[in-house]
């Protein structure tokens, strides 16, 4: 899990049964007390592999929904929730609910956020603390997960800040200049899933840019289930972007769209929603 | 922990806050002391174990 803090905006993803929803009134209140203001909320999440071991309200998006919505301040007008559900794998859905003081979406970054499953057991053993090293700190072992999975080549920009759970599991934080980036790993066979997210900008051959930052960080997990969350929170929706996730996924892992959704938030932007599974053989 | 896994899948919050006094405030929320993000964490059930921060932003590592 991570959270980050930036001077207007705060981003808190969190994994396993926690309840995050918690956090909302009590970051609201903190900003209250500096002064700022809330301008716009935004919940994402995949599907749970395990919903029934989550507690409420996070059993049911409808729960959540209105817990979200009881959180915020009415002057939030602008609200919306969507499931975007994969016709072909309706188990996979990618769940959104955003609410907006404006009704114009400002913000400049592009968000993807991409999920994997069934990593591939031979790149998931790196993630496992070995045998012997229990009295090296979580700090050393974490670098050198990240060094033997190759994840500080997706972004050699970036200052990593990385931690290795006991006895595996992994999470990531990378930093270069506004731009963050982090990963989180669950190793274990029948249930591995790793989570690789960065905001990026479309300037400067951004396009080129997501196509390559999310080709090095699909090659470190070779999965054979990916979902990839992209939102524009203020730029127009770019169809070369999505046109380049699925050349990137096919070419490297031999993965196909399987669906491709879109949705339209008021003042939070456009969400596209790519799902992938193995070419058939 | 679930009962019979590690829940992979994450949730996600995103808030964001009108900037229209940066001059006087630059920092913004990056003023908010390091207790008051730990009590928000805590009801969360998470914690920090490791952070990083530079010119534009903090950035922890957390831990249920």
């Amino acid at each position: 899990s991570s959270l980050f803090v930036y001077p207007t905006k705060i981003i808190i993803k969190t994994c396993g049964t926690t309840q995050l929803l918690k956090s909302i009134r009590p970051f609201i209140h903190l900003a209250r007390t500096l002064n700022l203001t809330l301008r716009a909320c935004r919940y994402s999440r995949g599907s749970f592999i395990f919903p029934k071991a989550q507690p409420f309200p996070h059993t049911s998006f409808e729960d959540e929904v209105a817990i979200v919505e009881d959180s915020l301040p009415k002057s939030l007008r602008h609200r919306k929730a969507s499931v975007m559900t994969p016709s072909n794998n309706p188990s996979r859905a990618w769940h959104v609910f955003t609410a907006s003081a404006d009704v114009e979406p400002d913000e400049p970054l592009v968000v993807v956020e991409v999920c994997m499953t069934e990593l591939d057991r031979v790149n998931a053993l790196s993630f496992f603390r070995r045998r012997g090293d229990e009295k090296i700190n979580s700090d050393s072992a974490g670098r050198e997960m990240t060094r033997l999975s190759g994840i500080d080549a997706i972004n050699q920009n970036a200052f990593v800040c990385d931690f290795a759970f006991d006895p595996c599991g992994y999470s990531m934080n990378g930093v270069d200049g506004d731009r963050y980036s982090t990963i989180h790993v669950t190793p274990e066979d029948g249930f591995s899933y790793a989570s690789f997210e960065c905001g990026l900008s479309l300037y400067d051959d951004g396009r080129g840019d997501i196509a390559e930052v999310l080709s090095r960080a699909i090659d470190v997990f070779r999965p054979d289930c990916v979902s990839v969350a992209t939102t524009y929170g203020g730029e127009d929706y770019d169809h070369e972007v999505t046109k380049r996730v699925e050349r990137v996924l096919a070419k490297k892992l031999g993965l196909k769209c399987r669906s491709r959704l879109m949705d339209e938030f008021p003042g939070s932007g456009t969400v596209v929603f790519q799902s992938f599974t193995p070419r058939r053989r | 922990m679930a009962v019979s896994g590690f829940e992979g899948f994450e949730k996600r919050l995103e808030l964001r806050f009108f900037n229209d006094d940066t001059n006087k405030n630059p920092m913004g929320l990056r003023l908010i002391d390091f207790e008051s993000l730990d009590q928000v964490l805590t009801q969360v059930q998470c914690t920090v174990v490791s952070a990083v921060a530079n010119h534009s932003f903090d950035a922890y590592v957390l831990s249920e």
